[in-house]
């Protein structure tokens, strides 16, 4: 699975 | 950080700004369907909840208060201060028939089944058809203020350009999230029909009729 975290996205 | 997700950031602080200081300045929230921006206030507060576990960077912690005291601050000014202005029965879209269907897909389709991931899944999920009560509010009055359609134009073109981002993300770092993704195709393209009159009928000055 891709890794979304952490976010730093908003 | 490159310049596609710089500006979709601002472009999003920006439509975030119009109607707050839209609402405030005019001392009315006519035309302004309170129910998506609780939607946006719950987006935010679902998103963000990595500020009490994660600290990432400042840009990043600045913004999201900001987003969350100005999402909160927008719902106070609607459904408190100027709620004698507040158009209820035109606001009429069901949220449930969002909510609901939006709370199960995020805890069926995650990348991670933990509390704060599904919450972030969830309000990724939601952002991207918050704006749904809102256009439902327009298409059924036939028309919006001009600045309301600024603050549309800026809160579309923001997911648009992240899209941007993603697609350079994906080619310069090989980063991809395919939940923020999809979402952000189906939020963009829910803006696609109101982009294409706003652009057209050149309603820069002109009051917004369908």
């Amino acid at each position: 699975e891709d890794d979304a975290k952490p976010k730093d996205e908003l | 950080m490159n310049v596609f997700r710089l500006t979709g950031d601002l472009s999003h602080l920006a439509a975030i700004i119009i109607l707050l200081l839209k609402i405030w300045k005019s001392r009315s929230c006519a035309g302004i369907s309170g129910k998506s921006q609780i939607l946006f206030a719950i987006v935010f507060t679902t998103r963000y909840l990595d500020l009490l576990t994660s600290f990432i960077s400042l840009y990043n912690t600045c913004m999201k208060v900001i987003y969350i005291g100005c999402a909160y601050a927008t719902v106070y000014l609607i459904y408190a201060k100027f709620r004698a202005t507040y158009d209820g029965n035109h606001d009429s879209f069901r949220v449930e028939f969002l909510v609901v269907p939006v709370g199960g897909l995020s805890v069926l389709i995650n990348h991670d089944f933990s509390p704060l991931e599904i919450l972030w899944t969830f309000s990724i999920y939601l952002e991207s058809v918050a704006i749904l009560p809102q256009l439902f509010m327009i298409s059924k009055t036939g028309e919006a203020e001009t600045i309301t359609t600024h603050y549309l134009f800026c809160l579309g073109l923001y997911r648009a350009l992240y899209l941007f981002n993603w697609i350079w993300r994906f080619y310069f770092e090989g980063f991809f999230d395919m939940i923020a993704i999809v979402a952000g195709v189906v939020q963009t393209v829910l803006y696609c029909d109101f982009f294409y009159l706003y652009v057209t009928k050149g309603w820069f000055s002109r009051p917004y009729r369908l």
